[in-house]
């Protein structure tokens, strides 16, 4: 369901680049439950915005569902995004002006669904991750966990196939990251959704399927594993 | 060294305000390693930024160092800020247009310290939490954890004498975490800094000295610690 082939992201700088992935093969079929780790820079983020098409790689080819990234144009990325991938920053990225409810409808009206189902799913998705008192908060009238579990709201909305996550439970305690884990592990279980999850959580390792491990941008470890 | 008496945080929010702290009172003593837990929404960023004097209570007396913020202009407060406090924020809070190493020296020309001194303090805080080779990088070509040790970095340059972190381990490795906790348990121990900490991690919580837990705005547990 995701293909890398010798793919490479550098960074010019300077008088030398920097080389953040080095010449990456990576297969991940569906219904994966990928974790990431590695050390602070190992390339973690590089690679979840290589495989959700919002960078391009340096060198090599990225595939998502057999559709090669590098022959689409910057408006065919964008919808095979919207159909098929969800994302969950790293710095969250909500839209400060729209409340919790707008900001995780938003990915729904990009899909041209209508306003009132729209709704509907936008105020389940925040129900499921223990938000549903705070639908009308705008991002600055949240705490930083309540910020976290907007994101990742807006993240399974639209029913996305793929779930890419930087760093998902970052900013939660133990109690709700496990309560996420279990909402995401039964999401995984019921609909077959991949996903690839880098964390620094050893609590979230212990739910993967495969754990990979990146460092100074090779993957050095990518192990599978039996506790289904 | 911090004290606080009856304090009370509530955010206007339609017809009923919310009440994010809860006639709070609380008294932290010089060189106390205190580790605040609790979960998402609980508190723990409100009650840092009240006493980092950039937010003020809703009632209740806030005082550092025997100073009751609420007698103090703006300029006196950001004066006392300058002098014995340092801020570690959840989102960071650097300056895109500046690199690392401006970022973090920033708190230096702030006090009139001069732009050799700055930079040589600048790059020797950067250089403790392992970002030598970065200082000339800007915010948006770091990784999530390296802008996490800028955030570090600038909050140690003053030489302050009170550290208040809001979960400064969130985006790190476990490797880099435990680096840091060892730079800031050795500071604890050598310059009798004060800290506190809001944190998810158990792994810093064992260095604690002493834990606050915090729950709905309460304080419901204060463990003083034999750990040292
Ligand atoms: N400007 C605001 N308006 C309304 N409510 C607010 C505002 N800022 C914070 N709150 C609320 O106050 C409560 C405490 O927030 P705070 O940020 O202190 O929590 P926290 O313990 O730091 O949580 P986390 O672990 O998720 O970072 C939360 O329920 C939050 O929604
Ligand atoms: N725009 C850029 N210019 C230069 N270097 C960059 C840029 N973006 C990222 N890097 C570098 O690429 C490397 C990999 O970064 P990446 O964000 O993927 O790391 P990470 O594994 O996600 O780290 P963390 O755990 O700290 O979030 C880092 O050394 C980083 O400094
Ligand atoms: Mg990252
Ligand atoms: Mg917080």
């Amino acid at each position: 369901v995701v293909k890398l082939q010798g793919v490479s992201r550098s960074f010019p700088l300077g008088n030398k680049p920097i080389i953040a992935l080095d010449k990456l093969d990576l297969t991940l079929e569906k219904g994966e439950f990928v974790v990431l780790k590695g050390v602070s820079g190992s390339g973690k983020s590089t690679l979840l915005n290589l495989i959700g098409a919002i960078d391009d790689p340096s060198e090599g080819e990225v595939f998502i569902h057999g559709q090669r990234l590098s022959s689409l144009s910057d408006k065919q990325k964008s919808q095979l995004r919207s159909q098929y991938i969800g994302f969950i920053f790293q710095a969250f990225n909500l839209i400060p002006v729209l409340t919790a409810l707008e900001n995780v409808q938003y990915p729904l009206s990009l899909q041209k669904v209508a306003n009132g189902e729209a709704k509907d799913r936008a105020t389940e998705a925040l129900t499921q991750v223990g938000l549903a008192d705070f639908i009308n908060r705008r991002p600055n009238q949240l705490s930083g966990g309540q910020m976290q579990r907007v994101a990742i709201a807006r993240a399974l909305v639209t029913k996305p196939d793929i779930i890419l996550a930087d760093e998902p439970t970052a900013n939660l305690d133990s109690e709700t990251s496990k309560q996420l884990m279990d909402l995401l592990g039964s999401l995984n279980r019921k609909t077959g959704v991949t996903f690839l999850f880098a964390t620094h959580h050893d609590f979230v390792l212990s739910r993967a399927s495969r754990i990979l491990e990146l460092k100074d941008g090779h993957i050095i470890k990518d192990e599978r594993l039996k506790n289904l």
